[in-house]
């Protein structure tokens, strides 16, 4: 099963 | 001083069931430009991000930049005491570690107010970068709130395929499987009843059905819903 993963990667820290 | 007047609090009353699924708490950050919202929940799956322009609202004041942390199970409760068509008004101090909200009814003879505590939230802001797509698909929202909730029946996950002709969305588990095509609409009418896709290249993702219906709860706010989609990023 494919587990949705975190995005938090895809949004640099401003 | 913030002071913020909607003459029909349906459109907060809608944001309100719009995120409270997917968010637990979330900041309010008030500026004379509007109201800025954005967070994750929980897993870090998925973002939030919610502008209200100070333009939208009937009055709008905002003194001093004012972050207010708000639970937002306890915000839908008190947004659940106001009817569609009374007049919303939220205000905070500056420096005030409460918010009211008062609601009017048309006829003026009831009156509502409700205050609740604030919270201290962390802050965090992520900057959501220009991303170029491979395919961008506008469809009628309430269609695709349809489709996922149809398909989510039949599987955890929804794959969507999108190429220049249209858009497939398929579901498959023990019950069976599911496939639903849309075509692009031809001759565009109404834009917000059409299917309108601009495609650099073809692309086929997968997504959990949890999250697509969490999303599809804001469909009472919108005619129309865009999805725009890349391999390996985000939808």
């Amino acid at each position: 099963k494919q587990r949705q993963t975190a995005i938090t990667s895809f949004f640099p820290n401003t | 001083m913030f002071e913020a007047r909607l003459n029909a609090s349906n459109v907060l009353k809608k944001v309100l069931d719009a995120i409270k699924d997917l968010l637990n708490e979330a900041t309010f950050d008030c500026s004379d430009s509007g109201i800025q919202l954005q967070a994750m929940d929980n897993s870090h799956v998925s973002l939030v991000s919610l502008s209200l322009r100070s333009d939208g609202f009937d009055k709008y004041r905002c003194d001093r930049n004012l972050s207010m942390g708000m639970n937002l199970a306890n915000m839908a409760k008190i947004m659940k005491c106001a009817n569609n068509d009374d007049t919303l008004t939220m205000k905070a101090q500056d420096n005030a570690d409460t918010v009211t909200f008062m609601f009017e009814s048309q006829n003026q003879e009831k009156v509502s107010d409700y205050e609740m505590k604030l919270m201290n939230l962390d802050q965090e802001h992520l900057g959501i970068p220009e991303t170029d797509y491979a395919c961008v698909v506008r469809m009628p929202a309430m269609e695709f709130a349809r489709i996922c909730r149809d398909l989510s029946q039949f599987g955890e996950s929804v794959v969507i395929s999108c190429t220049k002709e249209g858009v497939k969305f398929s579901a498959s588990g023990d019950a069976g499987s599911a496939n639903i095509k849309l075509a692009q609409t031809s001759t565009i009418d109404k834009e917000d009843e059409s299917v309108i896709i601009e495609m650099q290249e073809p692309v086929t993702l997968t997504f959990a059905c949890r999250y697509l219906n969490s999303f599809t709860k804001a469909t009472p706010l919108c005619n129309q819903v865009q999805l725009s989609m890349s391999a390996d990023v985000p939808l």
